[in-house]
């Protein structure tokens, strides 16, 4: 997990590529 | 299908999928088709811009465009049918792994075979634009990459069945569930077909669309292979100055 933090965020998020 | 439901059944659901990730891909697909025929190619001294820019500078620019891009790809994945369900472990491994393919594939649809330009940084761009970054060879596949995706002429539809089903790849190391995997990367592959022949696409269609996943390979090997290469003799551009989600999918 800490090895893929950001990947591992954007897949627990609800954002939509409008707010990236 | 699993053999049980009747052929109406399978086309019904062949539909509905093709539907679902045709959707997914036009909401995350980061440009559209009609804003880009607006767009023009760079002038010759802005060319010449991007050609006298430190090989440092023009990878981090081009690493940066590359990140934004995957971050669209990671949205789609999201939206395909399945992928959530799938564990944690394999939704990384299939996005370490295929993100910059499917970046690749989607590539057709901001390139221009007339001129073989490809749209980057506000402008149509050709290969001479990347000549500082010092890989000549891959900038070189890619747009031929990119040519002969274009001479298939696919339809969004077709693009986003494809892109799936590279994203859906049951053969990357790593996998927990390699068989859920392989379940959903065939459900894909079945829609795929469904629409190329819905489609009314040439027979050899679906068969020339497999040969490409060994090219998208090959080009993904070239560029971490051209990544190390840059690394070893910048590592601290790499280091402080890169996306961090770049380092993660590419340079972990």
């Amino acid at each position: 997990k800490e090895k893929h933090k950001i990947l591992h965020q954007l897949l627990q998020n609800s954002t939509s590529p409008g707010d990236l | 299908s699993n053999g049980d439901a009747s052929p109406t059944a399978t086309t019904a659901a062949h539909d509905h999928l093709a539907q679902i990730i045709s959707k997914s891909h036009l909401e995350t697909c980061q440009y559209l088709r009609e804003e880009l025929q607006e767009m023009s190619c760079f002038l010759q001294e802005e060319v010449e811009k991007f050609q006298n820019k430190p090989q440092e500078a023009m990878w981090q620019l081009c690493a940066v465009k590359i990140t934004d891009a995957i971050q669209y790809v990671v949205e789609f994945a999201k939206r395909i049918d399945g992928f959530m369900n799938l564990c944690q472990n394999d939704q990384i491994v299939l996005l370490k792994a295929g993100s910059l393919e499917v970046i690749l594939v989607r590539m057709c649809r901001v390139f221009d075979p007339q001129n073989n330009t490809v749209y980057f940084d506000g402008k149509f761009a050709g290969p001479d634009v990347f000549k500082s970054l010092g890989c000549d060879d891959l900038i070189a596949s890619v747009f031929d990459f990119a040519k002969s995706m274009c001479s298939l002429h696919l339809e969004e539809e077709e693009i986003a069945l494809f892109s799936a089903s590279v994203l859906l790849s049951a053969d990357r190391s790593w996998l927990r569930d390699k068989l859920q995997v392989e379940r959903l990367q065939q459900k894909t592959e079945s829609a795929l077909q469904h629409v190329l022949q819905k489609n009314h696409r040439d027979d050899g269609l679906f068969e020339k669309l497999r040969t490409k996943v060994s090219a998208l390979r090959s080009l993904c090997a070239l560029h971490s292979q051209k990544l190390s290469a840059f690394r070893a003799v910048y590592p601290d551009t790499v280091r402080t100055l890169f996306p961090p989600l770049y380092k993660e999918l590419f340079a972990a």
